[in-house]
């Protein structure tokens, strides 16, 4: 889990750190 | 594929996929077709061109890693957004992740191409293959630009993109899968929906085994760019380590 801490991250938001 | 493990499906459940990969596929797309009607084609002026392939090979790549980085997180919402990916475990979305996502900016690159100039929209403008020159891999930026040339020749309506984007990133090939059967369930669906709007929309015959070419011409990019990243590492470790974005070194780095 922590080689992918990131994409956990992103999965795991309901949105991501982007502003779509 | 196997015609007995094909799932049945419905014209009306296709014409649904079909809307709903669409639909977030217009969604998390980083430049609406709006403003890419607004946009004025600009390309590079010289001194421009030249001021990026003065900049510093390392200062460069991490330019080009920021934006890579960039359109992976749209493409990351994307996923999300497809009918069955959140129910795959999550070392399934992972795994497919880390082998689609960049495949999926590379198609979603043609939107941002522009076939009479050779250029592609980066950093504000239009850039050339020459913008580029500072990264030193010319052959690998040289066959970027031609895919995105022969994909803009396809000249792929939004909802084709969008389901091939989706039948991408739901390959059921991937090493390291853990429940490979559910991941072919959702990608036959999807290749069902590739066909179905590919016909709809009066296609050719041969447009599907087109966009099969395509699929590996996608992963050998995407392997060159691998072994350019690590080439690259072996000489700058350092820059990659304490520069690059963690997103991007987490899904190349190894």
């Amino acid at each position: 889990k922590e080689k992918h801490k990131i994409l956990h991250q992103l999965l795991q938001n309901s949105t991501s750190p982007v502003d779509l | 594929s196997d015609g007995d493990t094909s799932p049945t499906v419905s014209m009306a459940e296709l014409d649904h996929l079909v809307q709903t990969i669409s639909k977030s596929h217009l969604e998390t797309c980083q430049y609406l077709r709006e403003e890419l009607q607004q946009m004025s084609w600009q390309k590079f002026p010289q001194d421009e061109v030249e001021s990026y392939q003065s900049k510093p090979r390392e200062v460069m790549w991490q330019l080009c890693a920021v934006k890579i980085t960039e359109a992976i997180q749209y493409v990351v919402e994307f996923a999300k957004r497809i009918d069955g990916f959140m129910d795959l475990c999550q070392n399934d979305q992972i795994v497919l992740l880390k082998a689609g996502s960049l495949e999926v900016v590379l198609v979603r690159m043609c939107r941002l191409f522009d076939s009479q100039n050779n250029s592609v929209y980066f950093d504000g403008k239009f850039a050339g293959p020459d913008v580029f020159r500072a990264l030193g891999c010319d052959d690998l930026i040289a066959s970027v630009f031609d895919f995105a040339s022969s994909m803009c020749s396809l000249r792929l309506s939004e909802d084709e993109l969008a389901v091939f984007s989706a039948f991408l990133l739901l390959s059921a090939d991937r090493s390291w899968l853990q429940e490979k059967l559910q991941v072919e369930k959702l990608q036959q669906k999807t290749q069902l929906a590739l066909q179905h709007v590919l016909q709809k929309n009066r296609r050719e015959d041969g447009a599907l085994n087109k966009l099969r070419c395509k699929v590996s011409a996608l992963r050998s990019l995407c392997t060159r760019h691998t072994e350019t990243l690590s080439a690259f590492r072996a000489v700058y470790p350092d820059v990659v380590r304490t520069h690059f974005p963690p997103l991007y070194k987490e899904l190349f780095g190894a």
